[in-house]
């Protein structure tokens, strides 16, 4: 199975 | 006080409805060098980022620095709906009125001397603006494939399985998925079309990798014709969001970032 990563930890602060 | 102006209002259109595949409500940013939309879908999935730059407009003006509009896309695309593909789109935003804040959109079309007219104003809502932003990547792989290519593969997948997976290699990709009752498999080769260049598939894959991506996120990226019939691909590796883009005139264009599934 495989698990779904998010986008949370991608972005940086502006 | 903001005004912008556009003969092809299906253009408009196709962009709010792919953004509304993912995204109920989003800030519109107006600034002097044009508009832009960015949100996450509520899962933090895919990041939709578009830019429609000032001189994509046919005519363009905001004497705000920033101004940030909370618009809900699903009313908009039903206001965008009802302007004729002949008309001319207006959007407008006075923002010395107190007591309503709404963006106005107007339908122009010729009829001699004459104009038919059709206003609609659009409520707007505040939504807090986003605090971060997507980091400066160093892509090291990239694939550039037709659309329709990429929308008919996500489309016969989807009907199989929730998940593709993704094998960038050298010199081809391969997208499969399998559930308990069958399997599917796709290979898509590099390929030059002499006759007709926007059926050629480029790839440039410095480290290859696997990576599964959800099948209707894919599938909804691809349905993005009518803004592109090119799809550019870049990519890492399977832990970095992958990012799809559709690139318009006067460098706007709408762009995906997408994290991906990571295997046990």
């Amino acid at each position: 199975m495989s698990k779904q990563q998010t986008l949370a930890s991608f972005f940086k602060p502006k | 006080m903001l005004e912008c102006k556009l003969q092809e209002p299906k253009v408009f259109r196709s962009v709010v409805e792919a953004m509304s595949e993912h995204i109920k409500e989003c800030n519109f940013e107006f600034t002097r060098e044009g508009l832009k939309m960015q949100a996450l879908d509520s899962s933090h999935i895919a990041f939709t980022f578009v830019t429609l730059s000032a001189t994509w407009w046919n005519e363009y003006r905001c004497d705000d620095e920033a101004l940030l509009l909370g618009v809900n896309l699903e009313t908009l695309l039903k206001i965008l709906k009802c302007g004729p593909d002949n008309s001319l789109l207006a959007l407008s935003y006075e923002n010395d009125d107190d007591e309503v804040s709404e963006l106005k959109v107007k339908f122009e079309v010729d009829r001699g001397e004459k104009k038919d007219v059709a206003e609609f104003a659009l409520k707007l809502t505040h939504i807090d603006p986003m605090e971060e932003e997507v980091p400066e990547l160093t892509w090291t792989n990239e694939l550039e494939m037709p659309t329709q290519e990429l929308f008919r593969i996500a489309r016969d997948i989807s009907l199989f399985s929730e998940i593709m997976v993704l094998e960038f290699d050298k010199d081809k990709l391969r997208i499969s998925c399998s559930s308990k009752e069958s399997t599917a498999d796709y290979l898509v080769h590099p390929f030059e079309d002499s006759t007709n260049a926007s059926n050629s598939v480029r790839m440039n894959i410095e480290a290859p990798f696997k990576v599964s991506l959800t099948t209707h996120y894919v599938l909804s990226f691809a349905k993005n014709k009518n803004i592109n019939e090119r799809v550019v691909i870049k990519m890492i590796d399977a832990e970095t969001p992958l990012m799809f883009s559709f690139s318009m005139k006067e460098g706007s264009g709408i762009c995906y970032y997408i994290a991906g599934r990571l295997t046990d």
